[in-house]
């Protein structure tokens, strides 16, 4: 289902992004 | 409680993004990003994209802390 694998490669963008700014929130990379 | 640490957590994230304190986040703030965050601008769109549910081009401090939720607790949590 091509509707799913989007939703999951957006899910993964979304993780990234929030890791990214907790990262940068404690300055642990 | 655990409840207030994720929205104080999802306050200060809002902040970054809403560098002038509007109460919202637009396409060219996120944008900004581009340099402070190791994504691309095109994985910032994207989650721009993913997070502006009503598409209006405009992120609000709740579309904004839904996405958050999820991405803390799984889908469908925050209604």
């Amino acid at each position: 289902d091509p509707n799913m694998k989007g939703a999951a490669a957006n899910e993964g963008v979304l993780a990234n992004f929030f890791n990214s700014l907790l990262s940068k929130k404690t300055g642990v990379p | 409680s655990d409840c207030s640490a994720v929205l104080e957590k999802t306050r200060e994230f809002f902040q970054i993004c809403d560098i002038e304190g509007k109460g919202f986040i637009t396409r060219r703030d996120m944008q900004r990003l581009n340099g402070e965050l190791p994504q691309s601008a095109e994985e910032l769109e994207n989650v721009f994209d993913t997070l502006d549910t009503d598409a209006n081009g405009y992120l609000t401090f709740e579309e904004f802390s839904s996405g958050f939720s999820e991405f803390m607790f799984g889908p469908g949590v925050v209604s």
